[in-house]
């Protein structure tokens, strides 16, 4: 699973603050990079987190899904991290969704199982 | 100590010293198990450690670590949660009882972890999804992480041939106990005859120590917080 590539990349492209577009232009590109990884990435919670972000980050800078996409910029210093994602969890003690594992996970994914293991006595 | 693996399998184990139960992507949970008494295979556990692995904006890496008469209602650097990350409180630690029952959720992984100290010993449970179970990474074969596989072979504990053995007996074995004596210790906190039952009459013939009645009381408790199928809570063996 390739995913930490996708978000290197991501912050490569975003080397400074500046105008919407261009931060835009650089999700895009992490959408396709974080798409190209589905096979593989399938059963990573990085992966989950990062395509439930995406959305919640386009919507937020109010970017089209249809324009254009950029290439990672070389040699650029690197950028702080994009902003968390708006808090809608039902638990808001939890943060962000990405940092809630059920939340995190593709909308149409069926429910997870949940497995247990226990140690105890002599 | 006794066993039940994500595979709902049952078992009861020598694992003398420091044993993995956990290792992934995610966290690892290591415990250490020493003889309850002179001469007996038998062993239970006196630490256990849990490290929490740092996760993107949620969580710093965090370590938990317990011992027998220290039962910490925070990680090992005085925190109580995540850090100081957005998504901090995806994970916390919360005390249930001072010094006996703590719980760990890790929301950020949907995993919720229960440490108990019952007598002098400890107990863990744990709830986890499928995928964080199964996040192995890469060039790990696993062999060793007892949740996953179980204990190893030559470790294991034959509970039927005790039981058989036991049965037979009707004088008090060197811990006090009678094989019926035992049982109707057991029967008081563990009315069904299944694993747990026979875990705790195990426990009472092989230590003499009546408070291994309430780790096996607690850890059927567990088994009914933690696991998500409610037909799977009692485990039977031999008499199935």
């Amino acid at each position: 699973c390739k995913i930490l590539k996708c978000n290197s990349e991501l912050w490569a492209s975003t080397s400074k603050t500046g105008p919407e577009e261009d931060f835009c232009i650089a999700l895009r590109a992490y959408d396709n990079c974080v798409r190209r990884t589905a096979r593989t990435c399938r059963g990573d919670l990085t992966y989950h987190s990062a395509q439930h972000g995406i959305g919640d980050l386009m919507s937020q800078h109010n970017c089209s899904k249809e324009e254009p996409t950029s290439q990672p910029r070389a040699r650029t210093p690197l950028p702080p991290p994009p902003p968390p994602p708006v808090l809608t969890s039902q638990e808001p003690s939890s943060g962000p969704e990405g940092c809630h594992y059920e939340h995190s996970l593709p909308r149409n994914a069926p429910p997870s199982n949940y497995t247990h293991c226990g140690f105890f006595g002599v | 100590p006794h066993l039940r693996t994500f595979g709902d399998d049952f078992q009861t184990c020598k694992v003398e010293g420091a044993w993995p139960l956990i290792h992934n992507k995610y966290l690892s949970v290591q415990v250490t198990n020493s003889p309850v008494v002179p001469g007996s295979l038998a062993t239970a556990t006196t630490k256990l450690t849990i490290i929490f692995k740092n996760f993107q904006q949620c969580v710093d890496q965090k370590m938990y670590h317990a011992e027998t008469d220290q039962l910490p209602s925070a990680f090992a650097d005085g925190s109580k949660n995540g850090g100081d990350r957005h998504g901090a409180n995806a994970l916390q630690v919360v005390e249930k009882v001072l010094g006996q029952h703590v719980e760990i959720h890790a929301r950020y992984i949907g995993t919720t972890i229960v440490v108990r100290q019952v007598g002098r010993y400890l107990t863990f449970a744990v709830r986890m999804p499928e995928e964080v179970v199964n996040s192995v990474e890469e060039g790990d074969n696993q062999d060793l992480y007892l949740c996953l596989h179980g204990c190893p072979t030559n470790q294991r504990i034959d509970l039927e041939s005790f039981r058989a053995r036991a049965g037979s007996r009707t004088s008090a074995g060197p811990r006090g106990f009678t094989y019926q004596s035992a049982k109707a210790k057991c029967k008081e906190r563990l009315p069904v005859e299944d694993v747990y039952f026979q875990s705790c009459v195990f426990d009472l013939l092989s230590s003499g120590d009546i408070n291994f009645t309430m780790a096996a009381f607690y850890a059927f408790e567990d088994v009914k917080m933690l696991h998500s199928n409610s037909n799977r809570h009692h485990l039977f063996k031999g008499k199935a």
